[in-house]
């Protein structure tokens, strides 16, 4: 699991029982109380369909009731999505986009809403092959005892971070982004969790991708649920360079690296949404969200990970202030 | 934290974006706070903190080190909200831009 925190930005993704949405209500307490940040602009909650429903706790016993939650603080306004193959591995999404708080809402200046430009990407795999799960199997001579998808290693004699930073090295993790700030994890009996903050970059970074981000892997390597996560929100070239790869060179490199049957891929580019933006601006936005979204539909063409996976779906959404590109692959046979 | 049984590996995502406060706003038209993710008004050399001991810096206005917005909210604070959620904080980096912790579970 991880959380992100940017000055106006908190990002927490969490996996196995945890209670995520439970959060919301101190997240906001605590930008009011420590940073008189008293207006939310936009929330998203998203997650793929669990494995094991029923272990689930709280409002995340079903989608319903998650969605029902997340009105109970924003009101009706949000919208709920189901994207993707209902009876395989559908994605499901809710958004809001809206103020909080409105009597005292300052308007957003247009520069700063420039600065919002936001493009995800967030690789969901499954079903991984022996040899993407085998590095991320404690050794068996440094393993505690117990089952279950990973707990902070107690008895191990590698500690976590330095098994974290061991399959990170292996399997070059580290190599995604030259030059990123890496903090990764091991977990006992088996798991890997990675966090990663790219710089702004140096002078050999094109200046067509100015500003920095992180990218975070989560993987639960078990036999039967095997699952990794990829997600990232660094400013891609349109070519690879030395320092930052393209998008399909992205995405092919992770896959090489997890080695899944099963995977769908999501890329969100945000738009002005159609009340907020004068239109001095919206026309700098549109046209980069507009590449940024062009680029991904033909990223995610059907050849994107070679002859051996089959694209099942690709799909494209329009919302109001954001797209989306969603695509899921299968391995053939 | 060990937790019997399968493992549920798909994560919850949730991102909450925050409008500017008042204060953070332009004085006048035109002039911008410079204050949204994304920004690199903020270069703060990445460090790692693993473990505790991430002391809290508060704001320094005008200084090197200063931390805007929620970055300026201290781990302890960001912990206790964890509990909530049942994850416990394994360590921190912190970027330019950003703070990544890594999470428990």
């Amino acid at each position: 699991s991880s959380l992100f925190v940017a000055p106006h930005l908190l990002i927490l993704k969490t996996c196995g029982t945890t209670l995520n949405l439970l959060g919301l209500h101190r997240i906001i307490e605590i930008a009011r109380e420590y940073c008189g940040l008293t207006n939310i602009w936009r929330c998203f909650y998203s997650r793929k369909s669990f494995f094991f429903p029923d272990r689930q706790q709280g409002p995340h016993k079903d989608w319903r009731d998650e969605v029902k939650f997340l009105d109970g603080i924003f009101g009706t306004a949000g919208s709920a999505y189901t994207v993707g193959p209902m009876n395989r591995d559908h994605w499901l999404l809710s958004f809001n986009l809206s103020l909080l708080h409105v009597p005292s809402s300052p308007t957003i200046s247009s520069k700063t809403r420039l600065r919002y430009h936001d493009t995800t990407l967030e690789i969901l795999m499954s079903h991984l092959s022996p040899a993407g799960r085998a590095p991320f199997f404690l050794p068996e001579e440094s393993s505690g005892s117990g089952v279950g998808g990973g707990s902070v290693a107690s008895s191990s004699s590698v500690g976590g971070h330095e098994l974290g930073r061991r399959i990170s090295s292996e399997l070059g993790i580290d190599g995604i982004f030259p030059g990123a700030k890496l903090d990764s994890f091991g977990f006992d009996p088996c798991g890997y969790s990675a966090n990663a903050v790219v710089g702004t970059g140096g002078p050999s970074t094109s200046p067509e991708v100015p500003g920095g981000g992180y990218f975070t892997i989560h993987v639960t390597p078990e036999e039967g649920w095997s699952y990794a996560s990829f997600e990232c929100n660094v400013p891609l070239p349109n070519k690879s360079t030395d320092d930052r790869p393209d998008l399909s060179s992205l995405i092919q490199n992770v896959v090489s690296i997890f080695q899944p049957n099963r995977l769908s891929i999501t890329l969100f580019v945000s738009t002005p949404s159609s009340a907020s933006v004068p239109n001095g601006d919206a026309s700098t936005v549109l046209t980069a969200a507009s590449e940024a979204e062009n680029q991904a539909w033909r990223s995610f063409g059907a050849d994107l990970l070679g002859a051996d996976f089959v694209r099942k779906d690709r799909i494209g959404y329009e919302f109001d202030g954001y797209d989306l590109v969603f695509a899921c692959f299968e391995k053939r046979g | 934290l060990s937790s019997p049984g399968p493992f549920e590996g798909p994560e919850k995502l949730l991102e909450v974006w925050f409008a500017p406060s008042p204060e953070e706003l332009p004085l006048s038209q035109g002039h911008d706070a410079g204050n949204g993710a994304g920004s690199s008004s903020s270069a703060t050399a990445a460090t790692t903190v693993n473990g505790s001991g991430r002391s809290y810096r508060g704001p320094t206005p005008g200084g090197q080190g200063e931390l805007k917005g929620l970055r300026r909210v201290p781990r302890e604070v960001w912990e206790e909200m964890l509990d909530i959620v049942k994850c416990k904080v394994l360590s921190v980096v912190e970027g330019e831009e950003i703070d990544a912790y890594l999470l428990s579970e």
